[in-house]
């Protein structure tokens, strides 16, 4: 997870 | 599939066209109008004179920016937020820079050889700094080639979705879910090919190894790259560039 962490957020950020 | 109705076919061809109109980065009127737009002579020396870890940089935040309209195309497609989370990071990781080189035909005119890049379009010298041109070559004959299909924007919007969703991708968790949304998206794909008399193109399109060649390729450069300039790429470059591509 840690070395994926940008895409995980962006996966994860609903509001975009 | 049997168990896929014309009706949820049809659902899904209508949300992938939905996501990807919405996320396409650059409307294709605009292109369309800018067509004949190229730099000058001086403008390409500027750009050529610039040093090669600018070139790099600003080649990097472009990528990553066209990326980040992939993410949200997979994120608006129905199905793919289904997905384990493993699985969306795996085809994300391995497919969002095949869509966008696939993107990239709608931003190039094959009949003077240049693709749109920072407001007018270029031709592959303009990209002399990076020291590839190999890379940048096949990159403009790939885009020729999709040129020649002329898709339409639907076409483009079921094909990339189809270049992401590829259950043939390793590390797949659940490799049968993602094979069922592929395979419903083949179905939406022939199915409008059908109905538009447009079936040929299928014998036409790239051979995946082609799109995951050239992603290799620019992996490869990447390294040498960062060989040379390990502080620059340290510091400089886009994290999402980083974590999708060293």
């Amino acid at each position: 997870k840690e070395k994926h962490k940008i895409l995980h957020r962006l996966l994860q950020d609903s509001s975009s | 599939s049997p168990n896929s109705s014309l009706t949820e076919i049809e659902h899904l061809t209508q949300n992938v066209l939905k996501s990807y109109r919405e996320t396409c980065q650059l409307r294709l009127e605009d292109l369309q109008l800018l067509r004949w737009e190229t730099f000058t002579k001086e403008e390409v020396g500027s750009y050529q004179k610039k040093s090669m870890e600018e070139m790099w940089e600003r080649c990097a935040c472009h990528i990553t920016e066209a990326i980040q309209y992939v993410v949200e195309f997979a994120k608006r497609m129905s199905g793919f937020m289904d997905l384990c989370q493993n699985d969306q990071i795996v085809l994300l990781k391995a497919g969002a820079m095949e869509v966008v080189l696939v993107r990239m035909c709608r931003a190039f005119n094959s009949e003077n050889r240049t693709v749109f890049f920072e407001g007018k379009y270029a031709s592959p010298e303009l990209f002399k700094s990076l020291g590839c041109n190999e890379l940048i070559n096949s990159i403009f004959d790939f885009a020729h080639s999709l040129s020649s299909l002329h898709f339409s924007e639907n076409e483009i919007a079921l094909f990339t979705a189809l270049v992401l969703i590829n259950s043939n991708r390793p590390w797949l968790q659940e490799k049968s879910k993602v094979e069922r949304l592929q395979n419903n998206l083949e179905l939406a794909f022939k199915h409008m090919l059908r109905k538009n008399h447009r079936e040929g193109i299928l014998a036409k399109l790239p051979p995946k190894g082609k799109l995951r060649n050239l992603c290799y390729q620019h992996m490869e450069k990447l390294r040498s790259f960062r060989q040379m300039y390990p502080i620059i790429v340290h510091a400089v470059f886009p994290p999402l560039y980083k974590e999708l591509f060293s």
